[in-house]
């Protein structure tokens, strides 16, 4: 691995990271989705955390935009440079760029993601059959109203699943107009346009306005890109209009006609031959995922990398199961340390003949017999950099007997322990991490807490414990407050669990009795407390803690948790420490 | 099935109507990622080509290619791969 002159690093470990805008080629909320998870890749093995904040200066700036974009390192269209990324530091440093000439998805092909229908905004299924036929992209079929839709399974005739696909019609991104559709038609600069439209732009986005008459109102939106529009040519993000002309003939899906490369292209007018528009249809595109957790890289100060298989290297490579490679994570932590572990020392040059010498990331991270992530010496790997770490069972999760609280935060569950706590990913099957100390993460709060929850919306973090409850936003902190604030009488025992219920209400559970919150005004709601066993029967009524796990809800008692569907059904009982932590 | 007549091979407008050369590809490549500097590319042909020589050699270390100092088909390859807009040599 290699980092930049100097070793430039960031001077604290709680990042901020801000989306300044969006590729039209996504949906927003896949985005934000990839970039959380890049950063992830990082944090996971540093003591880094990255918060995404909405406005100000954050540490890392991403943005999108094509050729020349204001920072003098013009990207230089479809495909060539991807994306690039400032080292450690104040202003543009550490910022992260990507090239909007790009096709963006998550590495396998366009990601169409629905609103609203009845498939609560899960991706299109392609090919998908309606009416006997099959369509391998979004449609206006059956509808009068032009709104392009798709199914979410391989067959709306049999599942009736469906969803609108991205449309000016539908939404804008961005602009004034908060999500507002185009309005057609609408006049600018005294033409009529009946359909985006890049004029007046310099950067390509195609805009539209969102009422009748921007030169009167000024309201304007960017559009969403449809599923099938083009990359490149001379009217990139326009869709695809079948059938076109091409040649005299009628052409109702992309072709190569007309090429020697044999690039799928189509027209984006009825006619090429009178109009010459056009573009390429879209390919598997480059995964937003994969190329943002290489730039983040160079935003915490690695350099390139020479091993090929390492996400450091320079040239770009469709992954599917990612793993972040041994030489990746020898770098940032050579920067950053490891976590809990000893602070970065500077590793002694590896032996050069090649990469079966190095240490593979089995005896890196797979935890040993007691449960710790660490590799001893009995395991015969070569450790040049480490001391091998002696198993504490005070810091061994599947010691304990029982857990202060337990809920899951940034998608991992956390559990709570007289001052440490330990984390478990479903995702990224690394098995326990930790002991952390939690006054390191959460300053300020006690030793022992009650029950926790993290607010789905905006991600801040609430605390219980006793009569006090505090409320985070990355590492600021508000309170201790009384939770007689939130309008819980003072007879209320200790808070013991929290259920997110959506639409911005959380259940906070207390002995036999729950209370709903609304998390933004924080008040409970009137008509609380109400008895846990009016609704959640087949649950302990006294559990020690509740929480909310990959959509389902899970009451403890003692070491046994009864798991509960959105349904209401116990659909499971098991052991806390073999299913939740996974203890051998 | 073969086609039934000749295709006809289209201009598009908008279009990079001929790729670089080779050699001004790898020109650009090399200097762009630091691999050399811009008075070398602009040097005489003799020291030119060796500091070519040179720069292609170390692009191919760095990216582990076989080192051969020549622009052979993997380098082009190389060259015209989608990647990250950093530079590998420099700061």
């Amino acid at each position: 691995f290699l980092t930049f002159e100097g070793d430039l690093k960031w001077d604290h470990m709680d990042l901020t990271y801000r989306v300044m805008n969006y590729s039209p080629d996504l949906d927003q909320a896949i985005i934000d989705d990839a970039f959380k998870r890049a950063f992830k890749v990082w944090s996971d093995v540093t003591p880094l955390t990255f918060t995404q904040i909405y406005s100000g200066e954050a540490d890392i700036m991403i943005m999108f935009g094509s050729g020349e974009h204001g920072d003098g390192y013009p990207f230089d269209g479809k495909d060539g440079l991807l994306a690039h990324a400032f080292p450690p530091g104040l202003n543009i440093q550490g910022d992260a760029h990507f090239d909007d000439d790009e096709l963006w998805t998550l590495g396998a092909g366009i990601v169409v993601k629905t609103r609203y229908g009845n498939a609560n905004g899960t991706n299109c299924h392609f090919p998908f059959i309606f009416e006997g036929r099959s369509y391998s992209r979004c449609t206006t079929e059956g509808r009068r109203d032009g709104l392009p839709w798709c199914a979410t399974t391989a067959s709306y005739d049999q599942d009736k699943k469906y969803g609108f696909c991205p449309s000016e019609l539908l939404y804008t991104n961005g602009g004034n107009s908060d999500g507002s559709p185009c309005v057609f038609p609408f006049i600018f600069e005294g033409n009529s346009y009946d359909a985006c439209t890049t004029d007046g732009r310099s950067d390509g986005y195609r805009w539209c306005a969102t009422t009748a008459s921007f030169d009167q109102d000024k309201k304007y939106g960017f559009c969403p890109n449809r599923d099938t529009a083009v990359i490149g040519g001379n009217s990139q993000g326009d869709p695809c209009i079948f059938p076109f002309i091409f040649l005299g003939q009628s052409y109702n899906s992309c072709t190569s006609q007309g090429r020697h490369d044999g690039k799928l292209w189509c027209a984006t007018t009825s006619n090429y031959d009178t109009d010459k528009k056009w573009g390429f249809c879209p390919d598997r595109g480059y995964s937003i995922f994969l190329v943002a957790a290489h730039e983040f890289g160079h935003s915490l100060g690695l350099d390139h990398s020479s091993v090929r298989e390492a996400l450091m290297y320079p040239m770009y490579s469709y992954i599917q199961d990612f793993q972040l490679h041994p030489d990746d994570i020898q770098g940032i932590q050579f920067l950053y340390g490891r976590g809990s572990g000893p602070k970065p020392t500077i590793p002694t040059p590896l032996p050069t003949e090649g990469p079966q010498t190095m240490p593979t990331e089995e005896s890196q991270t797979m935890p040993t017999e007691a449960g710790s992530t660490s590799t001893t010496e009995e395991e015969g790997m070569p450790e040049p950099t480490t001391q091998p770490i002696p198993v504490d069972p005070s810091q061994d999760a599947c010691m304990e007997k029982s857990f202060d609280a337990i809920t899951e935060i940034n998608g991992e569950l956390h559990f709570f322990k007289d001052g440490k706590y330990w984390t478990y990913s479903s995702f990224w099957k690394s098995g326990i991490q930790g002991a952390f100390s939690v006054a390191n993460t959460w300053p300020g709060l006690p030793a022992v807490i009650d029950a926790s929850f993290q607010d789905v919306l905006t991600k801040r973090v609430f605390f219980f414990a006793g009569q006090q409850f505090w409320v985070f936003s990355g590492k600021s902190v508000l309170g201790p407050r009384n939770i007689e604030k939130l309008g819980i009488g003072r007879g209320a025992g200790r808070i013991t669990g929290a259920l997110q219920r959506g639409r911005g209400k959380v259940l906070l559970f207390s002995g036999e009795n729950y209370w709903r919150l609304d998390v933004k005004v924080q008040r409970v709601d009137k008509g609380y407390p109400r008895a846990t066993d009016d609704i959640f029967t087949g649950v302990p009524l006294d559990a020690r803690n509740v929480f909310l796990y990959q959509d389902k809800y899970h009451f403890c008692q003692g070491s046994f948790y009864w798991r509960m569907t959105p349904q209401l059904q116990v659909d499971r009982v098991g052991y806390i420490k073999y299913d939740l932590l996974q203890c051998p | 099935p073969l086609q039934s007549k000749q295709q006809s091979v289209v201009t598009f407008p908008g279009e990079l109507v001929t790729s670089l050369p080779d050699l001004e590809l790898a020109e650009s490549y090399l200097l762009r990622f630091g691999y050399v500097t811009a008075a070398e590319v602009g040097a005489k042909t003799g020291s030119k080509h060796e500091s070519l020589a040179t720069a292609l050699r170390k692009m191919q270390k760095h990216l582990g290619l076989e080192e051969t100092g020549e622009l052979d088909a993997d380098t082009l390859e190389a060259m015209r791969a989608p990647r990250c807009g950093v530079p590998d040599v420099g700061t």
